[in-house]
């Protein structure tokens, strides 16, 4: 799965994310990635989100919305993710990942999963990591 | 304030000889996202661009190199939202397209509907001129690969009312 989120400097949102599915699945099988509120969720009211993981297990926790709630009252960006993320973890005991940007421009990424590859530029900084703790910066090279 | 692009290339236990392809890929995508914004286009505009990035990038479970279902075949989901008026768009189980994610998002902008999927989510993508493939266009030896590896060691979810809960190799999501 690959996923983004924006916001503008006006505090617009959105979220996108694409995926291939879990390798060796019935034909038909549907994913979170299709579902509003699973694999994308995007509000100016609180920020946006795309998830990745065990499809089944964040269908069932409808894993971007609860992210988005929990912004909405008042957690900031990296705390609803982590909270979320590590929640959904405990009480279905499947992993995933989630990146999240907030309407006023803070940045969340959090995975249960053994990896998850993250980046995001704001200003003239690009930022980047895989591995859990891990974050890396560099400078974006100009135009 | 700043604008913001953050993306994502999947979770799961990805392999150490994946980490470095990975690692370049999301960097690319997330610089594509940031300049679609600088150059005036919307939050939209910078998801979709950043999306279609890795949707092109074998390394990425998305597109070209998605993982395959049980009979080899690729199928795909993507969705697409916007925060200003809850506008959303979304496709399932579709084949032999490059770039879901922009199916996606017509539906959500020439439909008044959500989600499409399956021969329905095709026959739209036809009628808005989306090139179709070549059945297995989308196949990459590493995902023929992992399909075999599941099939020796993953056991078979085709069983009716018995699941074999399998050992997923490789990555999720």
């Amino acid at each position: 799965t690959v996923g983004a989120v924006a916001v503008d400097g006006l505090g617009n949102v959105a979220a996108a994310t694409s995926t291939g599915g879990i390798n060796g699945k019935m034909p038909g099988r549907v994913s979170d990635t299709s579902q509003i509120g699973s694999g994308s969720y995007a509000d100016n009211n609180s920020g946006a989100v795309s998830t990745t993981g065990h499809g089944e297990t964040i269908l069932k926790f409808c894993l971007a919305h609860s992210i988005c709630k929990d912004m909405e009252n008042g957690k900031s960006a990296r705390l609803a993710t982590k909270e979320s993320v590590e929640k959904m973890t405990r009480r279905l005991n499947n992993t995933a990942g989630a990146i999240t940007v907030s309407k006023i421009g803070e940045v969340g990424i959090s995975f249960s999963s053994k990896r998850m590859a993250w980046a995001y530029v704001k200003g003239s900084e690009l930022h980047f990591g895989i591995e859990q703790g891990q974050h890396e910066v560099e400078c974006v090279e100009d135009e | 304030m700043d604008p913001v692009v953050l993306v994502h290339g999947g979770a799961g236990d990805i392999t150490d000889d994946r980490v470095s392809g990975k690692i370049k890929g999301v960097k690319l995508a997330a610089v594509e996202g940031y300049k679609a914004l600088k150059n005036g286009g919307s939050v939209l505009d910078a998801v979709e661009s950043a999306v279609r990035l890795m949707e092109d990038d074998e390394y990425f479970n998305a597109g070209y190199g998605s993982v395959l279902n049980l009979n080899g075949d690729v199928e795909m989901d993507a969705s697409i939202m916007l925060g200003s008026d809850l506008n959303a768009g979304a496709i399932s189980i579709t084949k032999d397209i490059s770039h879901p994610i922009s199916l996606a998002r017509l539906v959500m902008e020439k439909t008044p509907h959500v989600i499409l999927s399956a021969e329905g989510a095709q026959k739209f993508a036809e009628s808005k001129g989306i090139p179709i493939l070549e059945p297995g266009a989308l196949v990459t030896d590493f995902a023929k690969k992992a399909l075999e590896d599941y099939k020796q060691h993953g056991g078979q979810l085709t069983e009716i009312g018995g699941i074999i809960k399998p050992k997923n190799a490789g990555e999720v999501g």
